[in-house]
């Protein structure tokens, strides 16, 4: 038997939001310390790792390990039905052929419950190498998103450049070139407004605009979004998702002439 | 040109 409730059930309307548009489908995989979920978009050129804590709902069963392989689009269209305020709760029995979602409305007064038939998913999980990254880059998620948009304008990729006085987003094309510089903030009334560097070599890669502009459909879950770059090595954009977990996307680099 | 590089390059199936 698994169930997970989570109280806060926009979270994972959010969390759905910022995976469908790169994955047509994918497993979730259901264990005691949570539920954690790995894959490659269509063209492997990224890849998305999502992990949701046991520790974040508010009530969670899972007896045995289950892999729920599942069509997002149809995910999504189940989520779309909940209400920002719903408690959404996830169960599935052993070894069962389907999932189904109940929601709840805060006063109770109305529960619905969707059943969704799940996939088998020959999904390959890859080994993400532990890495000390030469560039850790904290920024607003909203600032972010807005640079990606902006300079999506101007080409296909985005070039990213860290060096010990910031961090500088470029693009070029048939209209021109655009150039955005941040600076690490000196002080901030919220951190979660600050711009931190932590820069141990400067780095230089070069990324298409296309995935960028789709991690960036995670901003809902985070104020802040972290990037984390090193030579010649897939760059990661972090999300946290409140006391639950966290979404990571990784992107493999634009490289050579 | 900058070619597009694959994730599977770098990190390797289980």
């Amino acid at each position: 038997m698994f169930e997970a409730r989570l109280v806060q059930g926009a979270l994972l309307k959010k969390v759905m939001e910022a995976i469908k548009e790169l994955l047509n489908e994918a497993s979730f995989d259901c264990a005691h310390s949570g539920i954690l979920l790995q894959a490659m978009d269509n063209s492997h050129v990224s890849l998305v790792s999502l992990n949701l804590r046991r520790e974040g709902f508010d009530k969670y069963r899972c007896d045995r390990n289950l892999v729920m392989g599942m069509n997002l689009s149809s995910m999504s269209k189940i989520l779309k039905c909940a209400s920002n305020d719903d408690i959404i709760t996830m169960k599935a029995q052993d070894n069962a052929d389907t999932v189904t979602f109940v929601f709840e409305s805060p006063k109770q007064e109305k529960i619905s419950d969707y059943e969704m038939k799940l996939t088998n998913l020959d999904q390959d999980h890859l080994g993400i190498p532990e890495t000390e990254y030469s560039c850790v880059i904290k920024l607003p998620s909203a600032e972010f998103a807005r640079i990606c948009r902006d300079l999506s304008q101007f080409g296909e990729s985005i070039v990213i450049s860290c060096t010990k006085e910031g961090v500088k987003f470029s693009a070029a094309g048939d209209i021109g070139t655009a150039n955005i510089k941040l600076a690490q903030t000196a002080t901030v009334d919220k951190e979660e407004d600050a711009v931190m560097v932590d820069m141990q070599e400067p780095v230089t890669l070069t990324f298409a605009c296309k995935y960028l502009n789709m991690f960036t459909k995670a901003t809902p879950l985070s104020p802040q979004v972290c990037l984390s770059m090193s030579p010649d090595v897939p760059l990661v954009v972090e999300y946290k998702i409140e006391d639950i977990g966290h979404i990571r996307y990784y992107l493999a680099p634009r490289i050579g002439d | 040109k900058s070619k597009q590089a694959s994730i599977t390059s770098f990190f390797k199936k289980k």
